[in-house]
């Protein structure tokens, strides 16, 4: 099956550096915010880990959220098939 | 905030998404 493993399973990828001094400098719009999924593909031939860039996460800002809204994201891989093999998983609790 | 990690929200708005999107995932 396909899963999401671990507890790196869905992380914050980190905003460019030049985009976010333009946000912290006054001079530029706050960065969307993207997750990067890590997702074990078992159904894969050979089975496989990916990575996938989910986003922009809206509807969130300095006061928290509980109302994330993710109606213009897309979900785009970041690693080549089979580039992590299933071995290489992220540890899951499950395992042992 | 804009390196925080994600909240709570914004992080069971991603799996619910990849749900959405990818139906056989398993969480």
């Amino acid at each position: 099956v396909d899963f999401l493993s671990g507890t790196s399973a869905v992380e914050l990828i980190e905003p460019p550096k030049d985009v976010a001094q333009r946000f912290l400098n006054g001079d530029g719009p706050a960065p969307p915010r993207f997750a990067r999924v890590t997702l074990v593909r078992g159904s894969a031939d050979p089975p496989d880990v990916m990575e996938y860039k989910v986003g922009p996460i809206l509807g969130c800002g300095t006061a928290g959220c509980d109302t994330a809204s993710l109606e213009t994201a897309t979900i785009e891989p970041m690693l080549a098939p089979g580039a992590v093999p299933f071995q290489k998983r992220p540890y899951e609790l499950s395992d042992v | 905030w804009i390196f925080d990690s994600l909240s709570p929200g914004e992080t069971k708005a991603v799996v619910d998404f990849v749900k959405l999107k990818m139906p056989a995932v398993e969480t």
